[in-house]
């Protein structure tokens, strides 16, 4: 464990937290794309295949279920609450996040570290999670102004995996064989979608203005 | 078996 890839997995918490407030406390979840919610319940579940199988501490076990109840708990308050599930902007989450699923699970059949069902399914959730956040985006974009805490959540989201990227290059330079290619590419991808996101958020702080993205 | 797997990362 090295202090990017911790702040990265703190980072990642305060995302998920930073939503669960929004939801909690105005009731609502107006701005956020369920779509992409639910491809992150498939990211960790397919991810963690081994939270059963391979103990590696009690720390990467506590943040596996954290991670597997909150994303399910949250498509489930999005789709089961009353009151949540009135202000779901269903007309404008529309993208077809199904696509997503098949093109990455065929992806991930195609290149993988070992054939094997775990390392196939890891790979999957890679490469689908470097794209779950296409659907929030395109959200963000036809809803036009954003609220801050979802402007929050979303900015959290992206900078965990910047920060993973640099424990990747840490580890590249300080552990022999280290080699994880897939992660690292998918990871590159995943940071550079939130690009246009990041400079737009950035404005808004700067010129301390309210976060809209152009359509 | 996980750890040099690559797999210790969340």
């Amino acid at each position: 464990m090295n202090a990017f890839r911790l702040a990265g997995d703190i980072t990642h918490l305060i995302s998920i937290l930073v939503l669960l407030l929004k939801i909690y406390a105005t009731k609502s979840c107006s701005g956020i794309s369920l779509k992409t919610q639910e491809l992150y319940a498939v990211v960790f579940l397919a991810r963690y295949l081994d939270l059963f199988t391979d103990f590696i501490s009690v720390y990467n076990s506590v943040m596996k279920v954290v991670f597997i109840l909150s994303s399910v708990a949250i498509v489930w308050c999005m789709r089961r609450h009353r009151a949540v599930k009135r202000s779901y902007d269903k007309e404008l989450d529309t993208f077809r996040h199904y696509y997503l699923v098949g093109a990455c699970f065929v992806f991930a059949l195609l290149v993988h570290e070992k054939f094997t069902f775990q390392e196939v399914f890891w790979a999957f959730s890679i490469y689908l999670e470097a794209v779950a956040i296409i659907p929030q985006l395109v959200l963000l974009q036809r809803s036009g102004n954003v609220d801050n805490l979802t402007g929050q959540y979303v900015f959290f989201l992206g900078a965990y995996r910047a920060l993973y990227i640099l424990n990747w290059i840490y580890r590249y330079f300080t552990e022999a064989k280290f080699s994880r290619w897939i992660a690292c590419i998918s990871g590159l991808v995943q940071t550079a979608l939130y690009a246009d996101f990041f400079y737009y958020y950035f404005l808004s702080w700067k010129n301390n203005a309210k976060l809209n993205l152009p359509a | 078996a996980a750890a040099e797997a690559g797999k210790d990362e969340l």
